[in-house]
C-alpha cells in the first residue's frame, strides 16, 4: 500500500475529493496553509493499493488547476531610494497539486 | 521508530488520545474530514518505538467504535422514473479506526 | 527526497515557516493540538532533497524554543486525605520541535 499526500489549492479541494470518491478511493482532507503565500489550501491524504497510484495521480492532474496568485511585496529590509522600490504586487505561479507518495509498512481497519 | 497515523471518528478522538497519553504515548491531533461523508473526523499521529506498535493498535481498537451513518442520496444523474428513485437516506457503515503505519528514517527533539 | 514533519509550539510556527521560506524551502502548515496538554500547536511539513535535511533541522533548532507550561492537576481517581492532594499547577516542559523524517518514494508536481 502507498500513502498519497497531495497539497491542492482550496478552490480545487472539493472537486478533487469528489473525483477520488467517485472512482472508489477513500480519502481524508486536512485544512492547511502554504508556508510562502500564507493562504489557505488543502491537503488530501489517501491510502491506495500500489497498483492504483497512477490512477490517483491522473485524477489529481485533471482536477487541480495551475493558477497565478499575487503577493504584495514586503518593504525591502534596506530602504531603497523611493524610485527603485516597486510597490506593485508580484505575480507568483501556484501549481495544481504537489504530491508525495510514501510506503505504508502496515495498514489496519480496527 | 514508526509513525502511526489513525483516522478516527470525532466522537472517539478525545477518548483515544486520553488512552494513549495514560499509557505514556505522546500524540498530536489533526482536525480532518472524510472525503466521502464530508463530515468532521480526527486524525491522531503518534511516533512510537517499533516494539510498541501493537500496544497502540490495541488501545485504538478498544477506544474507537464502529457506527452507522446516513447520507441523503444525491439525485441520480439521469432522471429515473419517479417510482424508481429511492428518496430515503442510505446507510453507510463507518469503521472505528483506519490506521497507517510508516517507517521513520530519523527522529529528533530539537 | 525526504518528508520532514515538525511539531512546533504555536508561538514559534510563523517564525519557523518564515525562516524556511527565506532559505528557499517550500512548506505546508497544519494547525494541530497536543495529545497531552490539549493545547493548540502547529505541524510544519516540508519535502526536501536528502542533502538539505540537516539545513532544515538547523533552521528549526534556532527558531523553535523550549518552554515550560503548566497544567492543573486532575483530581486523583482515589480521594486522598486532603492534606496529601497538591492543588498547585504541575510544571511540564515542552520542547522546541519534535521532528520525524520519512522517505518519499515518489514526488510529483501536477
Ligand atoms: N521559498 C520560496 N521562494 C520562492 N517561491 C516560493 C517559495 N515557497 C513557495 N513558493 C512559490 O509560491 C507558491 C505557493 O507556495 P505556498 O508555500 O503558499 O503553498 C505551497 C505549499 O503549501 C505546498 N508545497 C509545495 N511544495 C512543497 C514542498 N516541497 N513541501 C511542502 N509543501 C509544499 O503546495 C503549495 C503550492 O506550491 P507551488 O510550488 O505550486 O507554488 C509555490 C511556489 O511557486
Ligand atoms: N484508504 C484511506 N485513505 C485515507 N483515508 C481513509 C481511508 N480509509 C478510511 N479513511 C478515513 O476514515 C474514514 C472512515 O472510513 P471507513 O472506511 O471506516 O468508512 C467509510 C466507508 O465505509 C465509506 N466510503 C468511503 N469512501 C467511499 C467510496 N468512495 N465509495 C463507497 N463508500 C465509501 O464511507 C465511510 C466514511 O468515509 P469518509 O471518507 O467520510 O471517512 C473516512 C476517511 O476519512
Ligand atoms: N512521539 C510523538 N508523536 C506525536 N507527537 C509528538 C511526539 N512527541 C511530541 N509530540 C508533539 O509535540 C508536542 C510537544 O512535545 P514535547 O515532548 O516537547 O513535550 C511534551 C512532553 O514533555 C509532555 N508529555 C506528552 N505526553 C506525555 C505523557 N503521556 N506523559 C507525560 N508527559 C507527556 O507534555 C508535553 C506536551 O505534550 P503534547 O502532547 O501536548 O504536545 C506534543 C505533541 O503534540
Amino acid at each position: 500500500m502507498k500513502l498519497i499526500i497531495a497539497v491542492v489549492q482550496a478552490h480545487d479541494a472539493e472537486r478533487c475529493s469528489d473525483a477520488l470518491a467517485n472512482a472508489g478511493f477513500v480519502s481524508t482532507r486536512f485544512t492547511t496553509s502554504g508556508g510562502f503565500l500564507q493562504k489557505g489550501n488543502a491537503t488530501l491524504v489517501t491510502g491506495v493499493d500500489d497498483a492504483r497510484v497512477d490512477e490517483v495521480l491522473e485524477l489529481l492532474r485533471s482536477n487541480a488547476r495551475e493558477r497565478h496568485d499575487y503577493i504584495a511585496p514586503a518593504m525591502p529590509p534596506v530602504a531603497e531610494p523611493a524610485e527603485l522600490f516597486n510597490p506593485f504586487p508580484v505575480e507568483v505561479q501556484v501549481g495544481g497539486a504537489t504530491v508525495f507518495v510514501l510506503d505504508v509498512s502496515r495498514f489496519e481497519q480496527l
